[in-house]
Parts: C-alpha cells; structure tokens; sequence
C-alpha cells in the first residue's frame, strides 16, 4: 500500500500530520 | 438542519447530507503570471481539497466504515471523481449560461477551459451537467448520488463482495425510498441510468489531468496525484 499511502492514512483516521 | 423536515423523510439520506460540509471556495493561485496556468492550478487546488473532505465525508457513509480498508480504498480510487463530479453538476444546475461551477467564486466558461487546457473536459462536463440540469436535482438526489458513484465501483479486487453488496443495497434502497415518498416512480431509475455518463465524463476528466501533468508539467498536489495514478 505504499503507492496509496496518503489515502491510507486517511482513511486509517491516523492523528499524525498527512502531507497533502 | 439547513433541510425542509417534510423534503427528509429518509434518515440515511438525510445524514448523508447533515455530514456534508459546506461548499469550498477556490484559493486563487498566485504563483504565476500567466493567467490560464493560474486558473488551471486553483482548480487543482481546489480538487486536492474536495478530494479531502470527500474521503472524510465517505467515511460516514452508513456502512462504509464497517467495510475493509482494502475495499474503502477500491472505492474511494473507483469513484472519487465521479462523486465530485456529482458535485459540479450540483453547483452548475443552478447557474445561467455555460458555465461550470467549480466553486461559488471559481465558475468557468468555455474559453477559460480551452485556455486552461481543458476543452475536451469543458464539453463533456456540459453534457453531464445538462442532463442533471433537465433532472432538476434536489439536494437528497445530489447527496445519495454521490455516495452511490462511491459504492458502484466495478474494482476487480474486492476484499469482501458480500459486504460491498450490502453498502450498495443500503444505498439503492434509500434512494428508492425517498423517490417513492415524493411519489416519483421512475427517477430512482433515472438517476441510477445516469451512472455510465457520470463514470464516462470521470474518466475523461482523469485523463484530462494526468495529460496535463505528464505533458505540460503542471504540478499536482500529492493526494490529487495519488488518487489519479491510482485510475
């Protein structure tokens, strides 16, 4: 999943900054 | 609620829309003179922040949560542009002429999105938002719509299809519902006979984008590009 790694954190509701 | 009580009488349908968040304005982008670049990077600017609130907006989508993230992930990347797309049209029913309204401060004619590299776009749009025009949208339609774009992906590795079944069942019925309370028989149809041109224009407008940052370099922001590469 490192392709889709922003949509991931996304969606895992991570509370770590998402570079966007 | 912002919603007439008697126009909600379905309660998915109106949670989809209390979890909606209001509409975006475009950030005008300023980093270079000529002018049809400018307009070309505040609509991807803008699309890089709709794409955000739409994933938060999925997320609480009745049933999506309770799907694998494998699958969250299949629809998100199947159906995100045809959701904001949804979106576009909903913004453009309203407004007079030719124009596309991407924000309420970002409304584009067809000479903007031939400048901006976007004419092939700018036509296919037209069709898809004149047909949801002739429709007459409610806010309701708009709102399932969406969430439906998400849920009818066609991705070939779904994790559970029982469970995606499911999601889109629960959907479908909510729609059938609220037609039916507005003693509208044949628009559940109508809308769901909509999808292949919604999923046609989305396609056009992914390729749209990616021509124009693989060919003309024009940068994209990392989550726009992301879910683009993943088409």
């Amino acid at each position: 999943k490192e392709k889709h790694k922003i949509l991931h954190q996304l969606l895992q509701n991570s509370t770590s900054p998402v570079d966007l | 609620s912002p919603f007439p009580a008697h126009a909600v009488r379905n309660k998915l349908i109106s949670h989809l829309l209390l979890t909606e968040s209001a509409p975006l304005a475009a950030n005008q982008d300023d980093s270079t003179n000529d002018g049809s670049l400018r307009t070309l990077l505040t609509l991807c600017d803008l699309l890089n922040r709709e794409l955000l609130v739409l994933i938060g907006w999925a997320k609480q989508i009745p049933g999506f949560s309770g799907l694998s993230l494998v699958d969250q992930m299949s629809l998100l990347q199947s159906g995100w542009m045809e959701a904001l797309l949804v979106g576009v049209a909903w913004r453009t029913q309203g407004a007079s002429g030719e124009e596309l309204v991407f924000a309420g401060n970002l409304r584009l004619d067809k000479a903007q999105c031939r400048a901006a590299g976007l004419a092939d776009l700018y036509e296919a749009l037209r069709h898809l938002t004149a047909k949801y025009q002739a429709m007459n949208l409610s806010a309701e339609e708009a709102a399932v719509l969406k969430a439906v774009a998400l849920a009818n992906s066609d991705a070939s590795l779904v994790d559970c299809p029982d469970s995606v079944q499911r999601f889109q069942d629960g959907l479908h019925e909510a729609l059938q519902d609220y037609e039916s309370s507005r003693r509208e028989q044949h628009r559940a149809g109508r809308l769901l006979m909509s999808l292949p041109l919604l999923r046609q224009t989305a396609d056009r407008a992914v390729e749209a984008f990616l021509r124009l940052h693989r060919h003309r370099r024009v940068p994209l922001h990392k989550l726009l590009l992301e879910m683009l590469d993943a088409k």
